[in-house]
């Protein structure tokens, strides 16, 4: 308790709550610092478990809008891929990311549809909520997230162009925004493939940066049946209907609760025996190569 | 030897006796095993993985002078002095988690987003005195 003087380790006492979580009525000591807005995801129910002395019923009162399945049955797949039976990240050079996180549009708004002719399948407007992203929380990609209902047999490869655009969302008039700027993909869908990923990285960077909450934008994708690369003619649209995409965000937490790797990567080549020290400063993640200090010099001699 | 007309002190009679004080204490500081499901805490609707979570845990007493067996610094076997010699209401020398693992949830967000976190320090795997 800070009456005894220093706290053990620097980490702020206080925890991350969410602003909406019922357990702000907390010990003042654990009331989170001033600029804490969101809560992390593990954390609030957990100090609502320490609060709630006595009682069973430790359902987190939360309320929790049910998830697309589709998108539910997406995450299961990125956490076998990440993690193993026990919960354990795996190693992976890839793996960068220590949090993914899945938005499901709020709300579209139809586009009427241009000339089928022109094979013109879907476009949609979408508005994305990122209120759960936090401060902390740095992106390192975005996709957009199609799924394709593979139940019905398509005899050749599929494909699309997708045209993007994002404008700033005028609240005062509901009506869809018009486009603003715009960018081309063209991808190749092979017939099997369930999942198809439009990276919107550079897209959707600016927009994040500036910790822009909610994120309104134009899809227009068109797919066509045919295969550019062996130049088949692309023949009449493919009649699929799409399901509105969901937007995934590959973040990294720089926050102490979460993991990151590449400081227990460095710590565990230097001094594998010695527990690491709570409060040590997070490590940079370019390492402090060429730093060649006095200091170094020293702690290097006392290494050896 | 403040006083060194004292006579110096007999050696023990019985060695094995003046050395089991310095052995391990029989349920000596170790991690123990401790596996949890989060549908005993009624969470399975929104943490969707892992169903199994094995937090583990330190248990056991500390001996008084093996400092080095759980790289303990020196001021442990201090602690344990003062505890002995000086002050009682100073507590013993405890038996905690030196070093932990991460745990990577996925769960259901308030919105209906779905997030997929690593968590760091959610495992404990080595103990240690302190």
């Amino acid at each position: 308790p800070r009456s005894r003087g220093r706290v053990a380790s620097d980490k702020p006492s206080g925890l991350v709550v969410a602003a909406e979580d019922p357990v702000s009525e907390l010990n003042p000591l654990l009331r989170p610092p001033k600029g804490a807005r969101r809560g992390y995801a593990l954390l609030p129910p957990l100090l609502k478990v320490l609060s709630d002395r006595g009682h069973q019923n430790w359902e987190s009162e939360v309320p929790r809008l049910q998830p697309d399945s589709r998108a539910l049955r997406y995450m299961k797949r990125l956490y076998k891929m990440s993690a193993t039976k026990e919960g354990i990240p795996k190693a992976s050079k890839s793996h960068l990311y220590n949090t993914v996180r899945l938005f499901t549009p709020c709300s579209e708004c139809k586009h009427r549809h241009s000339d089928l002719a022109k094979g013109d399948v879907h476009s949609v407007d979408l508005l994305f909520n990122l209120d759960r992203v936090t401060a902390l929380e740095h992106l390192l990609k975005s996709v957009l997230l199609y799924s394709f209902d593979t139940s019905v047999p398509i005899s050749s490869p599929i494909t699309c162009m997708c045209h993007l655009s994002v404008k700033e969302h005028d609240f005062s008039s509901q009506v869809c925004p018009s486009v603003a700027h715009s960018v081309a993909f063209s991808l190749h869908v092979e017939v099997k493939r369930k999942w198809v990923e439009i990276d919107v990285t550079s897209f959707l960077q600016p927009l994040i940066a500036t910790n822009r909450r909610n994120i309104h934008m134009a899809v227009n994708v068109t797919c066509l049946m045919g295969d550019p690369q062996h130049n088949t003619r692309l023949e009449n649209p493919t009649g699929m209907a799409l399901v509105p995409p969901s937007l995934l965000l590959y973040l990294n937490d720089t926050s102490e609760q979460a993991y990151h790797r590449w400081n227990s990567l460095r710590h565990s080549r230097t001094n594998p025996e010695r527990p690491r020290q709570r409060n040590m400063p997070l490590v940079d993640p370019m390492g402090d190569r060429g730093k060649e200090n006095s200091q170094g010099k020293r702690a290097s001699r006392w290494r050896r | 030897d403040e006083n060194p007309k004292e006579a110096p002190a007999a050696p023990p009679s019985n060695l094995s006796e003046y050395f089991k004080q310095f052995l391990f204490p029989q349920n000596e500081c170790e991690l123990h095993n401790f596996r949890l499901s989060f549908s005993q805490l009624k969470w399975e609707k929104w943490i969707i993985a892992p169903h199994r979570y094995s937090p583990q845990y330190c248990k056991g007493d500390c001996p008084r002078a093996g400092g080095h067996r759980y790289g303990s610094p020196v001021h442990t076997m201090v602690q344990n002095i003062i505890y002995e010699k000086l002050d009682p209401s100073v507590p013993k020398p405890s038996c905690v988690p030196a070093e932990y693992s991460p745990l990577s949830v996925l769960t259901i967000e308030p919105d209906g987003s779905i997030v997929y976190k690593e968590y760091e320090d959610m495992i404990a795997t080595k103990c240690t005195c302190r």
